[in-house]
């Protein structure tokens, strides 16, 4: 069973259209195994990405010496996983 | 498992066999408003399972709705049981629900994706696509959202296994995709199509794969205000609506562009909230809220339908 323990998801801001092309570039880099949620669109839609944990730095370094603005959205998904998981149980009995 | 759809907890996620349950209750309650046609089987050989809500004679102008497409999408199947409940509910009481139904069949989808809705529940929350082996790759699955014969291939779209927005090999490679397809082509009478995601808080119209206007966008466009207006006077939830490639992004190979150019004027998409909080993992307390709300949008799609045939 996979799990998700110090995944993050990030909310990333494009100021433009160079801002855009950047993270399409963090896109197309496979090997940090990106999730993106929604993106990368437009300037009036923000990005969100899942980042699993052995990528957070490189991800966290692309964007700030690319001077593009994200904050963090979910700070541990496995933490809201386990969260759902539990009221399901209670629910269901 | 539910032992009748009275006592069914709708503020609850459930598994497949729950929900395939719930479809079973509801027939049995319901067997003079509600019949199950099963359109295929997904990948992994389950039953595809579509509801059809009639009141009478075949191939009636319809209206199909989808939820559960991408599985990781969990709060869509959720809020399908729920409108399920609430069209048996509203037959006969609701004037304007029953006069659609008077004029209109209503095809509901409930889990779209039933292979990655299992996979969801099993081994690994965050599955979005179908479990199709792919040859020559490690990488398992495809996007059915990328899947459809409308701009396949183009840009919005990848060409690696192992990308999320993976395409397939080629456009209805997907047993999932390709059952809509045939029942679409097959009935011939489909006149509003809505596919529904989440999340984003988005009401989307074609196109996706090209930037070119839709000749109907006019009119879409004024449906989609009207729909959102409906959908945040319950909760003030605020809603974005346009075409996919200007208020989104560019996708290519999306369900609704097929449908569109197929003659399904009335096709929309809709990416359903979370405010963008939780992502995928909308807590459970949020569901019928959720459901509700879409609910006024769907009715003034399924209103407009039946005022404006063509």
């Amino acid at each position: 069973k996979e799990t998700f323990v110090g995944n993050q998801v990030l909310r990333i801001f494009v100021a433009n259209e160079a801002d855009v092309e950047k993270v399409k570039e963090l896109e197309e880099l496979q090997e940090l195994q990106l999730d993106f949620w929604r993106g990368p669109g437009g300037q009036d839609v923000p990005t969100d990405v899942r980042v699993p944990f052995a990528s957070l730095q490189a991800v966290k370094i692309f964007l700030e010496s690319s001077g593009i603005r994200y904050s963090i959205l979910i700070d541990d998904l496995q933490t809201l996983v386990d969260e759902e998981q539990t009221q399901m149980i209670r629910q269901h009995f | 498992m539910p032992q009748s759809v009275e006592t069914f907890n709708y503020a609850s996620y459930h598994t497949l066999d729950e929900i395939y349950n719930f479809m079973d209750l509801l027939v049995a309650a319901n067997p003079n408003l509600v019949s199950k046609i099963q359109i295929g089987n997904s990948y992994e050989g389950r039953p595809l399972y579509v509801l059809k809500f009639s009141t009478r004679g075949t191939k009636r102008p319809a209206i199909w709705i989808d939820t559960g497409i991408h599985s990781r999408e969990w709060v869509t199947q959720a809020s399908g049981v729920w409108f399920a409940k609430k069209i048996v509910d509203s037959y006969g009481k609701d004037p304007s629900l029953t006069s659609i139904l008077d004029n209109l069949d209503i095809f509901l989808e409930i889990v779209t994706n039933p292979d990655g809705f299992a996979f969801t529940h099993t081994k690994n929350r965050m599955w979005r696509k179908t479990r199709s082996i792919n040859s020559g790759s490690a990488c398992i699955g495809v996007d059915p959202n990328r899947n459809w014969d409308a701009g396949f291939g183009g840009s919005g779209a990848s060409s690696n296994p192992c990308s999320e927005t993976y395409r397939g090999p080629y456009a209805n490679s997907e047993r999932e995709v390709k059952a809509i397809v045939d029942f679409v082509k097959s009935h011939g009478n489909i006149k509003t199509f809505i596919s529904i995601h989440s999340y984003s808080q988005l009401l989307l119209y074609p196109y996706g794969y090209t930037k070119t206007r839709a000749p109907d966008y006019q009119e879409l466009n004024n449906i989609a205000k009207a729909a959102v207006a409906a959908l945040s006077s319950l909760y003030d939830t605020q809603y974005r609506y346009g075409s996919i490639i200007t208020t989104i992004y560019q996708a290519s190979g999306g369900t609704i562009d097929w449908t569109y150019n197929q003659g399904i004027k009335y096709s929309f998409t809709f990416e359903l909230r979370d405010r963008g909080r939780y992502g995928f993992l909308l807590p459970a307390n949020q569901i019928i809220p959720t459901a509700e709300e879409t609910w006024l949008a769907l009715m003034a799609i399924m209103e407009y339908t039946r005022d404006h045939p063509y």
